[in-house]
């Protein structure tokens, strides 16, 4: 799991 | 930020770019359904949430503010100034059979269960059947102009383009998202049908119409 929650995406 | 990110952000851009300068400079809202605007404004406006706990990047809070700016300003003029051309008998799908199921959806899967990640969840969940209304009009009149065919690939492009990411960030950075690929995924192929129509007619010169 990476850093699906720092949701860097749009 | 790899090249197949950047590509998707820009085509989610040209997107509501050209929805917006479709209405004004038409001063008509015809063709678009407002079901569809109003579920992108929940989207932007229960994703970008973090905007106010959470900082990112300059670009990341420019697009943010950007996409919520302009969702609102979408449902402003369809809404508000250019009501009288609204399409509204043609926009009947029901919202709640989206709007309902997504939300237990995201209440059972979901990475964290807090109000924020849930609010996430739930934006990520609801982009991918967002466009359904207006799929769903288009399907309902038989044709869109060439304009609403533009934006609709532009909006479909965007998604498409973040699988690419996703893989390239799986394989480069190890990230991997369940929940945001599996609704790319979904979102994606709800536009499989319309990039279809669109390579084969409006790409060459046709207008987008169904067969009756």
């Amino acid at each position: 799991y990476g850093n699906e929650h720092e949701h860097d995406e749009l | 930020m790899n090249i197949f990110r950047l590509a998707g952000d820009i085509a989610h851009l040209l997107a509501v770019i050209i929805l917006l300068l479709k209405i004004w400079k038409s001063r008509s809202c015809a063709g678009i359904s407002g079901r569809s605007q109003l579920l992108f404004a929940i989207v932007y406006t229960t994703r970008y949430l973090d905007l106010l706990t959470n900082f990112v990047s300059i670009y990341n809070s420019v697009m943010k503010v950007v996409f919520i700016a302009a969702s609102y300003a979408t449902l402003y003029l369809m809404y508000m100034k250019f009501k009288a051309t609204y399409d509204h008998n043609h926009d009947t799908f029901r919202i709640e059979f989206l709007l309902i199921p997504v939300t237990a959806l995201a209440l059972l899967v979901n990475h964290e269960f807090s109000v924020l990640e849930i609010l996430w969840t739930f934006s990520i969940y609801l982009e991918s059947v967002a466009i359904l209304p207006q799929l769903f009009m288009v399907s309902k009149t038989g044709e869109a102009e060439s304009i609403t065919s533009h934006y609709l690939f532009a909006l479909g492009s965007y998604r498409a383009l973040y699988l690419l990411n996703w893989i390239y960030r799986y394989y480069f950075e190890g990230f991997f998202d369940p929940i945001a690929v599996v609704a790319g995924v979904v979102q994606t192929v709800l536009y499989c049908d319309f990039f279809y129509l669109y390579i084969t007619k409006v790409l060459k010169g046709k207008k987008l119409s169904l067969p009756a």
